[in-house]
């Protein structure tokens, strides 16, 4: 899956997935990529966000809308993806997922949820201060 | 703690960067730029988890998901079990300018598709074929059901709830903890 976001110079957000979904679903078996709140979010006053993973899991904690609400309330970018991954994690440790935040100002954070095979989410950022794409990577929690 | 503009994305995937920041760079919005980055994953069928010929369903089917969001209005466009159609962003951004809906699924959302003028083709690919023959041969593991017979953590399907079965007296008793997974 690839989620994106995208802060435009004048503080026009937006937000968008594509993804061919879990191997081996059920046929009909819709994940969290196409919906709102789930595998991504936007919003001009807060910020944006969206989400990669298992979104059976994901899409029940509505993780991208709320990281959005996180930043909203003035969370950073990272805090407000680690207490989305937190959220998650009360309920299945074991999930696999990662979230991407950025806020209207341009700051951005990223977060995981640990487990023996993925310890480390990488992602990719370009900004005005990056000359070209730059792979980041996070540590999961 | 940087500057705007931004564009962020989930993996690796650089060419989907740059896509999108050359859309900026060029004049695009924001809707624009996320737009062209993930369409741009679509054609490369970015590690296999985008685009047409990856995670073929138990028929073997390639299906597609995607959505773009627009923060200023709170516009949405989305996409759900798209069905033999490459581009399912460039879908989902039609639903979003041309339908007051929000989600379109399954086979209508590939008629929706045609109607604006995307082509209708096999989303399947050897590689996408291969990996569901794989799969078959594995006794269809893994998979997502549970609770249900013959146990889905040995079996292929198709498979029926347990009290289906009993309601016609067959013999198969269920035993002991079949789910097999978390």
């Amino acid at each position: 899956t690839i989620g994106m976001v995208v802060i435009h110079k004048t503080g026009h957000t937006a937000a968008g997935t594509s993804t061919n979904g879990l191997k081996f679903k059920i046929p009909g078996r819709v994940g969290d990529s196409p919906i709102p709140g789930a595998g991504a979010y936007a919003d001009d006053a807060a910020g944006a966000a969206a989400a990669t993973g298992d979104g059976d899991i994901m899409m029940r904690f509505l993780p991208s809308y709320q990281a959005v609400e996180y930043m909203r309330r003035g969370e950073s970018p990272t805090v407000a993806c680690q207490k989305v991954i937190s959220r998650i994690q009360k309920y299945f440790p074991k999930f696999f997922g990662a979230v991407i935040c950025a806020n209207v100002t341009g700051s951005y954070g990223a977060a995981c949820n640990k487990l023996p095979a993925f310890t480390q989410f990488r992602f990719m950022v370009s900004n005005s201060l990056t000359n070209q794409p730059k792979e980041e990577r996070v540590n999961c929690i | 703690s940087s500057p705007l503009p931004l564009v962020l994305h989930t993996w690796p995937f650089k060419n989907a960067t740059e896509a999108a920041w050359r859309t900026l760079a060029s004049g695009g919005s924001a809707l624009d730029a996320v737009e062209a980055g993930c369409a741009q994953c679509e054609r490369e069928q970015c590690d296999g988890t985008v685009g047409f010929g990856g995670s073929p369903d138990e028929s073997g089917e390639t299906t597609l998901d995607a959505m773009i969001m627009d923060g200023t209005t709170m516009d949405v466009g989305a996409v759900g079990d798209l069905r033999r159609v490459k581009n399912a962003v460039g879908v989902a951004r039609k639903v979003l300018e041309h339908t007051t809906h929000t989600l379109l699924v399954g086979e209508s959302a590939t008629k929706f598709a045609e109607s604006m003028g995307f082509v209708n083709e096999d989303l399947s690919t050897d590689a996408s074929r291969a990996l569901h023959s794989d799969w078959l041969a594995q006794s269809c593991q893994p998979n997502c059901w549970r609770n249900v017979t013959p146990d889905p953590s040995k079996y292929c399907g198709p498979y029926k709830p347990p009290s289906i079965l009993k309601q016609d007296g067959s013999a198969y008793k269920e035993t002991g903890d079949n789910y097999g997974h978390d």
